[in-house]
């Protein structure tokens, strides 16, 4: 995250903000939602209130123009420049102009209006762009999903740098910086040659054996052509490919790049066609087996020969007996499976084959 | 315009216009009026070189195909960095 120079801020905590015209994209009350929402994206996390007035001169004038529209910065028509925003000062500090050449929306078809108003709004708090991929006040838009907006953790740390935390406690956007929230679910795991990733919606965390923090990473911008939420994850040593799970399709990843071929669906490595998804894998390197986990099953792959091994699936509870009756995802470290399962994991020794602990979830990033 | 272009992809004048617009939008490139010499750190090359530093692309301080190519995405009109 980044300032302004000089750290521009406000010097008060309770702010207003007048809409002075509106676009004929969207209903009023559209517009007005979206506004409302994205200034509640920062009070959330910060001490800062929001107030709306409907005449008179506020600290953010919020307006839609095209090309120039009276402060010596034009837009461009579509596409291109979105909107812009002054940091926080008298007269046009704090205001934000929206390019009405631009097509707003309140969903993916188009610019999404709560997305650059968030964004925009975070300029006229006093953050400058940020060179995080995966933040809001990033410069160039990329569309999150129409629900559960989580406002991400390297915005959440720039604002409450400028104005401090929320006074609400058990604020839930605070589980992104793994504090002491117990719950971070993750999706998957696999471990590729230094690092453990830990797959989770967008993002994964990539954490380095030496390393006590782990870095947060948007999934597309090193595999663009993935999904995002990956189902699971597991690497193959012996080839040096990691393969990735969503749905039916399985991907492989040689490095960063993705084996030519793939995606290919998971039947054909064996299991039944109306097999739906994998909820986690797991390659054992001692056996040179990978299990595979779904549902309360799970399954054992011979990766030298390549077929399933017989007398499969299985009950998970049977074999692995303690760890629940599914699993969220799961990596072997040092002759151990580590099962998470909702905000549990589960440490088993592959060699006395029981639970030896039982851990937190997030235990890995110290929380 | 004097901008340095790193491999064969052939830019258009239009498209060295864009670009130098983008730098003095987003990147604080100042206009060079004929004939003076621009001061290093104000330099094409320079504010490419800032740009491709801050979006995380390989720095060359030269036009390529993958610098162009950001720069056509949809995005914020406030400057990246500077006053």
């Amino acid at each position: 995250y980044n300032f302004f120079p000089r750290k521009l801020k406000w010097s008060k905590m309770n702010l207003t903000y007048r809409i002075m015209n509106y676009t004929s994209d969207l209903r009023r009350n559209e517009v007005d939602r979206a506004f409302k929402k994205a200034f509640k994206v920062w009070s959330d996390v910060t001490p800062l209130n929001f107030t709306r007035i409907r005449s008179g001169v506020a600290d953010i004038m919020i307006s839609f123009g095209t090309k120039e529209h009276g402060d010596f910065y034009p837009f461009d028509g579509p596409s291109g420049l979105l909107a812009h925003a002054f940091p926080p000062g008298p007269d046009y500090g704090g205001d934000a102009h929206f390019d009405d050449d631009e097509v707003w929306s309140d969903d993916s078809k188009g610019y999404n209006l709560f997305l650059v108003a968030a964004h925009e709004f975070g300029h006229s708090l006093g953050l400058e762009h940020s060179r995080d991929p995966g933040a809001l006040m990033f410069p160039i838009y990329t569309y999150t999903g129409k629900t559960g907006f989580v406002l991400p953790d390297d915005d959440v740390q720039g604002i409450q740098e400028l104005y401090g935390k929320s006074i609400t406690i058990n604020s839930p956007l605070t589980c992104f910086n793994y504090s002491t929230s117990k719950i971070l679910l993750f999706y998957a795991v696999t471990r590729n040659i230094k690092y453990v990733f830990f797959l989770s919606t967008r993002f994964f965390w990539r954490l380095h054996p030496q390393m006590v923090e782990a870095e947060l990473v948007l999934l597309k911008s090193f595999w663009p052509e993935l999904p995002n939420k990956i189902d699971a994850a597991y690497e193959n040593p012996i080839k040096d490919l990691v393969f990735m799970f969503k749905g039916k399709k399985v991907w492989a990843l040689n490095g960063y790049d993705i084996v030519e071929d793939f995606p290919k669906k998971i039947y054909e490595m064996g299991f039944p066609k109306e097999m739906k998804r994998i909820d986690a894998a797991v390659h054992v390197k001692d056996t040179g087996k990978t299990l595979f986990f779904t549902g309360n099953k799970y399954w054992s792959y011979d990766e030298e020969a390549e077929v399933m091994e017989a007398g499969y699936p299985r009950l998970i509870e049977e074999e692995f007996t303690g760890i629940g009756d599914k699993v969220d995802a799961v990596y072997e470290r040092n002759g151990y499976l580590y099962f998470f399962n909702g905000p549990l994991q589960f440490e088993y020794s592959i060699w006395s084959q029981r639970i030896v602990r039982v851990l937190h979830t997030n235990s890995l990033f110290w929380c | 315009i004097p901008i340095p272009l790193e491999d064969s992809h052939e830019f258009t004048e239009k498209d060295l216009q864009f670009a130098e617009r983008y730098l003095r939008t987003h990147y604080d490139l100042r206009p060079n009026p004929a004939g003076i010499m621009r001061k290093s750190g104000n330099t094409v090359a320079a504010k490419l070189r800032e740009m491709q530093a801050f979006f995380g692309l390989e720095v060359t301080g030269k036009l390529d195909e993958e610098t162009y190519e950001l720069m056509q995405k949809p995005r914020c009109g406030v400057p990246d960095v500077g006053e």
